[in-house]
């Protein structure tokens, strides 16, 4: 465990918190892809198998735990307490064109060919492109709260910090994983452009809205 | 040098 990385953890609650909270306070989802949220909730049901199988830490077991929770926390209060709030018709990104070549990625490239391996890959590959409904959504309607940019900005600055992590790992303990370091550094790039956005508007208090 | 079974990442 090294610094990037528990600030890579924390960063990652942090956004998982905000959005819960965004949502729990305003009792609304306006602007909230649900789909991307599907999306984790599948991510972390996918990769956190191995609760059943190996235990890492009480770090581990708790942060693995808390980030299950919260992330189907979150798809209930989207899609059943709050359902009404829920802007459906801007979330229309075809989830299948990011789930089924995952997938299929998954039993093509993988560290071992064996079930929960495969799924964790899976998990991962999906992770890096889970973000895109939210994305779309903002590019279609033009905007986002302020507080859903502070959540994507701490999910973005968990993967950037993740892939510090993962060069001090490199050099320190001679630890390299391909397929995260990968994914990883895709997943940090589709957040570029918002970071821009971030720094050059949200940060400047302005709000953010995209050119028509 | 890793053990695929076991992920000690988030």
């Amino acid at each position: 465990m090294n610094i990037f990385r528990l600030t890579g953890d924390l960063s990652h609650l942090a956004a998982i918190i905000i959005l819960l909270l965004k949502i729990w306070k305003t009792r609304s989802c306006a602007g909230i892809s649900g789909k991307s949220q599907l999306l984790f909730a599948l991510v972390f049901t996918t990769r956190y198998l191995d609760l059943f199988t190996s235990f890492i830490s009480l770090y581990n077991t708790s942060m693995k735990l808390i980030y299950v929770a919260c992330s189907y926390a979150t798809v209930y209060l989207i899609y059943m307490k709050f359902k009404a709030t829920y802007d459906g018709n801007h979330d229309t990104f075809r989830v299948e064109f990011l789930v089924v070549p995952v997938g299929g990625l998954s039993f093509l490239v993988n560290h071992d060919f064996s079930p929960l391996e495969i799924l964790w890959t899976f998990s991962i590959y999906l992770e890096s492109v889970a973000i895109l409904p939210q994305l779309f959504m903002i590019s279609k309607t033009g905007e986002a709260e302020t507080i859903t940019t502070h959540y994507l900005f701490f999910l973005g600055l968990y993967r950037a910090l993740y892939l510090i992590n993962w060069i001090w790992r490199y050099y320190f303990e001679g630890f390299f994983d391909l397929i995260a370091v990968v994914a990883g550094v895709v997943q940090t790039i589709l957040y570029c452009d918002f970071f821009y956005l971030y720094v050059t508007k949200v940060l400047k208090g302005k709000k953010l809205s995209l050119p028509a | 040098s890793m053990d695929p079974a076991k992920h000690d990442e988030l």
